[in-house]
């Protein structure tokens, strides 16, 4: 996992 | 979804409620920032650029449509409705938006993972909503009757970043190989900002005492 992957969050 | 980011996104649109209550309700935006809050819209136009192409859950999805119509009603509300905007404390609002946005832009394109527009606007809204609360804070310090409303909308938009903090260290433990630096790092900064804050809001409310910053 890397930072541009985790767009889960609002 | 842990229960510390559930809270989180809670606490967040009860802080739009309690803002929406104050401006739809008692016709009065006095104490609100129209630059944080144009911020704010600008931070949720930016980052929810995806909103079509990158489906994570319909909550997700929802939540998005919500932050992003709410942030620019209010917007619409302070700058256009007839009796809001007259309670607008425009001179006491003088932060200047570019002292903000130039910076974060300048720092997206130096620090970000990947250089394509949409993800160089997604960060850039991550370290604009780090800073994006700034205007609110130097107004409240100037207002010397801080309503409960205000004082409260403001609390609950802290809690907000505090719940998050809590939810990126039970993901950090709970889920392999999870990290992500921007966010962490921006998160740490938005949180801090109202540090200040939370220690008035505490200690007047404790002393059962009307908000007040010193100046």
């Amino acid at each position: 996992t890397n930072d541009a992957d985790v767009k889960d969050e609002l | 979804m842990n229960i510390f980011r559930l809270c989180g996104d809670m606490t967040h649109l009860l802080s739009v409620v309690v803002l929406l209550l104050k401006i739809h309700t008692i016709k009065s935006c006095a104490g609100i920032s129209l630059k944080t809050q144009e911020l704010y819209a600008l931070v949720f136009a930016t980052r929810y650029l995806d909103i079509f192409t990158h489906h994570v859950s319909l909550y997700n999805t929802v939540m998005k449509i919500i932050f992003l119509g709410t942030s620019f009603t209010i917007v619409w509300y302070m700058r256009h409705h007839k009796v809001v905007r007259q309670t607008y404390d425009k001179e006491q609002d003088t932060f200047k938006h570019y002292m903000l946005i130039i910076p974060c832009f300048a720092l997206a394109l130096l620090i970000k993972t990947k250089f394509t527009p949409l993800e160089v606007l997604w960060t850039f809204s991550i370290y604009l909503e780090a800073v994006a609360i700034f205007p609110q804070l130097v107004l409240l310090q100037r207002t010397k009757n801080i309503d409960n409303l205000t004082g409260n909308y403001v609390f609950l938009l802290g809690a907000y970043r505090g719940l998050y903090l809590l939810n990126w260290i039970v993901r950090y433990f709970t889920e392999k190989g999870y990290r992500q630096w921007i966010t962490w790092i921006s998160g740490i900064v938005q949180t801090a900002l109202y540090a200040d804050f939370f220690y008035y809001y505490i200690k007047c409310w404790r002393n059962n005492e009307k908000l007040h910053l010193p100046s």
